[in-house]
């Protein structure tokens, strides 16, 4: 299984429709400070159905739709899309590729969406729940994640080994 | 169950004690379970010793060394239980210029089955990524606009002025 | 006292709000009391605008941001109590280029009353300092040397490799 | 008031005994990871009398002696002596330069100099008191702190306050 394509549309300092097309095996994502690469990783991640306001950085959910800035308006919603090559078959479905919708309104309406048809916040979990992007499955990777490794305890690590046994 | 546990515990001993002494050219690591007859309750202890050092707790350990370490259990983790796709965010901040390329070396070789975004604001790191994405912001727009991977030189050298 | 801390706060405000347009070459940044009706037992909150940005939380900043933000509100309090030695330990890794100029800016200013102790790993942080000192260790010795601070290049390249 | 000079011996990674002369306003420690750099920091608070080992990165105050290495015996003690320009009075004595001395045996046996006579640890302590360098009067900065001065609480912020007042 392999994320190809990632749309963002409203998702905190993504105001204007973005498409990604991630071809390689080792991209790198570059730029000045502040301009949207680790809004990036948060779209992901909130695009694989992260419930967790504060794993975004966020205090509420409604946190991450565009609150405006200088020169534009706030936007009504937050929609992030992901394009999957599904050949190995990883993700349950029978399908060569597949696409997951999240969107959230900011009167609090969330929306789910598989292959484009509306679909409920755990049939989400479950189709990522054996592909190992599942919650801890995919590994997310900053500084505070390396500081929590090793400062983690040893009770800590034995349960990221349960996790991945 | 106990089986599971200890095999992918001994698993993950062999692959953390291979990706540390390489990330490090050297040098020892190792994991032990801190109380062995009670698997169910065990914790897991790290110890590592770095090449020409003493074996020594993490919180002595340098800044750098310790994103080294870190990243070489990381990538223990993933040789056991591959994840289909990783992002690092900036990971290589620490690391000196020898560090970083050794870095890079694992992290081609774990492309190979796995994908990986990485940020970086490394002239190393960068020049190793085959593929690049250019994220700017018009000035005062505090909108976000991703540049197709080709990235004009005039990106790069806003954000690595040295790299001319 | 009551008056002693109110003129202390007052001072740090403007200087606060000063340093911090001065680092982000404009934006906005404030200090204020959450209960100003109780003076002795008030907390004291911060609210930042980025330039071109709406005025946001401090969690929601991005990495470089934050450092940015909080070595405004350091150059702040030391203009209202100047430390004699300042030790700075790479705080500007997750600065991009033009930010650690606007950086270094600042500090140059500062080091006209304070004594700054600077570790870093960035080429343009090295260039602006008139002092270095390359710290090395014999590969495999577990010994530090420090090298007067002529730095040979060669050192400077192991460190920087492309800065050639 | 200024630093002048820094002589280490047995602290941490300095098996040799080491002296650096600070000249300028703005000097730069550069070097490959590992090597010794936030070591330096660690003496200069030490030598300034730091008396909590974990905020040298210590669990036991005896871990600042150097221990060995591959190719190196351990050392029976650390020792570090700063030299500053007193021309401006800050230190309470009446000497254009003033030089203090921390020694740590493996034993536990703690000793104190002030210009080479030995004093007690609060004598130490007075010293630097009213110089601006005395325990938060140096500022030392790293990741940790920059973290810590965002994410403090509207209180800590409030104490901070309070001491520079
Ligand atoms: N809901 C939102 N609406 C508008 N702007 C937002 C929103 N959420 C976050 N931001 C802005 O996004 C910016 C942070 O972006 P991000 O963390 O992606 O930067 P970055 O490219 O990773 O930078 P760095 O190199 O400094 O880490 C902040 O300026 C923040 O104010
Ligand atoms: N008591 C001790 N005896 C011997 N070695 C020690 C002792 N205490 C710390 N060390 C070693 O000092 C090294 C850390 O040095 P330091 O933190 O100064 O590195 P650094 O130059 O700041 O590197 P970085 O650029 O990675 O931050 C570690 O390898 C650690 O094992
Ligand atoms: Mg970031
Ligand atoms: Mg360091």
């Amino acid at each position: 299984m392999r994320l190809k394509r990632v749309q963002i549309f409203g998702f905190k300092t993504f105001a204007d429709k973005t498409t990604l097309d991630l071809d390689g095996d080792f991209t790198a994502v570059i730029g000045p400070n502040g301009c949207g690469k680790s809004n990036i990783v948060d779209a992901i991640m909130w695009g694989l159905g992260e419930p967790n306001a504060r794993a975004l950085r966020a205090q509420t959910s409604q946190d991450v739709i565009f609150s405006g800035s200088a020169t534009r308006k706030p936007v009504g919603f937050a929609e992030v899309t992901l394009i999957f090559d599904n050949e190995d078959g990883t993700l349950g479905l029978d399908l060569p590729e597949v696409s997951v919708t999240r969107r959230l309104s900011r009167n609090g309406n969330s929306e789910y969406f598989i292959n484009k048809r509306p679909c409920r916040q755990r049939d989400f979990f479950e189709l990522f729940a054996d592909s190992g992007l599942g919650r801890a499955g995919y590994a997310i990777v900053g500084q505070k994640e390396i500081d929590a490794a090793l400062a983690a305890s040893a009770e800590d690590r034995r349960a990221w080994i349960d996790e991945a046994a | 169950t106990r089986d599971r546990f200890m095999s992918t515990f001994e698993r993950l001993q062999l692959a953390f004690a291979d990706t540390f002494q390489r990330m490090f050219g050297g040098g020892e690591a190792s994991l032990s379970l801190s109380d062995p007859d009670d698997v169910l309750a065990t914790g897991v202890q790290v110890e590592v010793t770095i090449p020409g050092k003493r074996r020594q707790r993490l919180e002595l350990l340098s800044g750098g060394e310790r994103a080294m370490s870190a990243c070489a259990f990381l990538f223990a983790i993933l040789r056991v239980k591959p994840s289909p796709l990783v992002v690092l965010d900036e990971v290589d901040a620490p690391l000196d210029g020898r560090n970083v390329e050794r870095f890079i070396e694992m992290l081609k070789e774990a492309a190979q089955e796995i994908q990986f975004i990485v940020i970086t604001h490394n002239p190393v790191t960068i020049e190793a990524a085959p593929t690049w994405f250019g994220v700017t912001m018009e000035s005062g727009s505090g909108v976000t606009t991703v540049l197709p991977y080709r990235v004009p030189a005039q990106l790069i050298q806003e954000v690595i002025p040295e790299a001319q």
